[in-house]
């Protein structure tokens, strides 16, 4: 009804708004870091941005009227990937350095005390310098984040109730919406239609790296727990487990 | 209940 009515420009500053306030870490980092000390750091952080991910996710237009079903595969499976296009985009105007939180910001080098950290800081930094290469702009990567979110379990689920076939095309629908605001903001520009036509290309095939680095995080966050080097808890333990126990 | 549905499913505050 009144959200096919809805235009790209309200669209993206309802997401605009369901943007989450910054979080902090809140904690005495005791450097050097041990590797204990760094994951749990990065995990505790984690599990608080979570919390406030649910909260975002129930914010964009439309997200609440697809199945609970779709809803809870959809967070269970870019939940990493969301917290690290967050984490690209505050880091993108600080070159060498990943901002996990304003009380938390590593250098690459930092990444030497946890066993197979670096290997993955490093393509977060060259994802970040790409953004930086193509100044991405606050309206597009809130359209990025949400398509993400609405892109993650695609192809991974077939619909076969009626319920979960009207989810379906709603959570089509709803990816229609992002493409076309993405496309609305990425006009904005002042670019020729061929510069435009080339950005929207460049942004979203960076999305497949941000999905590499994402499944390179989850092997390695898993690596971490099963060799007890962190106590991964909480809402944290429950979507790590959503993307190892299945099989 | 889990943790994710509990958070889904409550109210906005």
């Amino acid at each position: 009804h009144h959200r096919a009515a809805m235009g790209p420009e309200e669209f993206i500053s309802r997401i605009m708004e369901a943007e989450p306030p910054d979080i902090y870490l809140m904690e005495d980092l005791k450097k050097p870091f041990t590797e204990t000390s760094m994951m749990m750091s990065l995990t505790n952080l984690a599990d608080k941005e979570l919390v406030l991910m649910i909260s975002w996710a129930k914010k964009i237009p439309g997200f609440l009227e697809l199945s609970l079903s779709d809803q809870i595969h959809l967070l269970k499976c870019c939940w990493l990937e969301i917290l690290m296009l967050g984490l690209i985009w505050r880091s993108v105007d600080h070159p060498g350095k990943l901002i996990f939180s304003p009380d938390f910001k590593l250098n690459r080098e930092e990444g030497q005390c946890v066993e197979g950290i670096m290997e993955i800081f490093d393509m977060l930094l060259a994802a970040t310098s790409r953004f930086r290469e193509l100044k991405l702009r606050r309206e597009e990567y809130v359209c990025l984040k949400a398509m993400i979110l609405l892109n993650s379990n695609l192809c991974s689920s077939s619909p076969q109730t009626s319920e979960e076939l009207e989810s379906r095309s709603k959570l089509l629908r709803l990816l229609d919406s992002v493409i076309d605001s993405l496309v609305w903001a990425i006009s904005k520009l002042g670019l020729t239609t061929q510069q435009q036509t080339l950005r929207l290309g460049h942004l979203t095939m960076l999305l497949s790296h941000i999905r590499h680095v994402s499944n390179k995080g989850m092997d390695h966050l898993c690596t971490m727990k099963r060799k007890n080097v962190v106590l991964v808890y909480d809402l944290l333990l429950e979507m790590l487990d959503a993307n190892t126990s299945s099989g | 209940h889990t943790k994710l549905l509990q958070l889904l499913t409550t109210k906005p505050e």
